[in-house]
């Protein structure tokens, strides 16, 4: 299930929403014994200023992203904003089932998406 | 076998050969691998954080609970188990051998293994006294080869664990296609032989693709 997005343009600032992957809706649920799903979460929003400012947790920060949304709101034909991307990102663990059947426990990094930033 | 592309890429992403055809029946997972996938699985930390003490982040290909390196855990089940006679003959006086098969095809040549450990469970706890277990690589038609592995066994009760790597496995060497292994159990003092119910090989391994290579133990 996914926070729905506003409109067309995605609505507010770069942040993370909500999305749950269900293993079950991608057809994985047969072999993948645990866990049932998990909390992925996606980036969405805009990144103009000052959104593109806010940097993850410390003050803000000039660089590559701020510049492009200064450079947006000056001439807007010039470049677009920059993305909204996830900034850090965190693993998940998965227990299944393999061909041989065998019992797998697999790592899997960069699977959760934990904090957006611009860039 | 997936057909090339997005499928195939899909799966190999996923560290599989092919579409996995579904859960088999008579396998339960046995409980060492829910424990590691709890105490692995940061979703699961974080609904019941008493199982993960607060900023004990885990190591990424880790396992903490087996103090290896690796990405990778797999329970294989022993092949032999099927075709083994219910209690194989003996020399007179001798308790039985027993050949045991892990099939290891799942397993990459990238993979490095970082624990291969073996454990067996007996129909009964057998007398006191103690036993003496030995392994030996077994090739397929023949007999056993050298004893690689010595280990006393005070007790059957529990499960009897014996790590390979080192020993019946060298260290460095990638997986092979399949083990086989000759296990003999032999009694410290005249009693009955016992009866292996179940082996099964836990096998770590660590993708150096995916995580960085062996960290060498700390100090």
């Amino acid at each position: 299930e996914a926070e729905p997005a506003v409109g067309s343009v995605p609505g507010g600032a770069c942040r993370a929403r909500r999305l749950y992957v269900s293993f079950r809706e991608v057809g994985w649920h047969r072999w993948v014994i645990a866990p049932r799903g998990f909390l992925a979460n996606y980036c969405q929003g805009q990144c103009a200023l000052p959104a593109a400012l806010s940097g993850s947790g410390g003050p803000p920060a000039l660089n590559h992203a701020v510049l492009r949304a200064l450079m947006h709101a000056a001439a807007p034909g010039a470049a677009g904003l920059p993305c909204c991307v996830p900034a850090r990102l965190s693993p998940i663990s998965v227990l299944f089932f393999d061909n041989s059947d065998n019992v797998v426990l697999r790592h899997y990094e960069d699977m959760v998406v934990d904090e957006c930033g611009c860039r | 076998p997936a057909s090339p592309g997005p499928a195939a890429a899909l799966l190999q992403a996923l560290g599989l050969r092919e579409a996995p055809r579904g859960a088999p029946t008579l396998r339960p997972v046995p409980p060492v691998m829910w424990h590691l996938f709890r105490r692995r699985d940061p979703q699961e930390a974080r609904v019941s954080p008493r199982r993960t003490p607060p900023g004990a982040a885990l190591r990424p290909c880790h396992v903490e609970e087996l103090g290896v390196a690796g990405n990778i855990v797999r329970h294989v089940l022993d092949r032999g188990a099927s075709s083994r006679p219910p209690q194989p003959a003996s020399a007179a006086g001798q308790c039985p051998e027993w050949t045991v098969v892990f099939d290891l095809s799942a397993v990459e040549a990238a993979e490095r293994p970082s624990r291969a450990r073996l454990e067996l469970r007996f129909a009964a706890a057998g007398p006191a006294g103690g036993w003496e277990l030995s392994v030996a690589r077994a090739a397929e038609g023949a007999g056993p080869g050298p004893v690689l592995l010595r280990q006393a066994v005070p007790a059957l009760g529990t499960p009897v664990r014996a790590e390979l790597l080192g020993t019946a496995w060298a260290r460095n060497a990638s997986a092979p296609r399949s083990l086989r292994l000759s296990l003999a159990l032999r009694p410290q003092v005249p009693a009955t032989c016992a009866r292996l119910a179940e082996a099964s090989l836990l096998l770590v391994t660590l993708d150096p693709r995916l995580c960085h290579p062996l960290a060498r133990p700390r100090r």
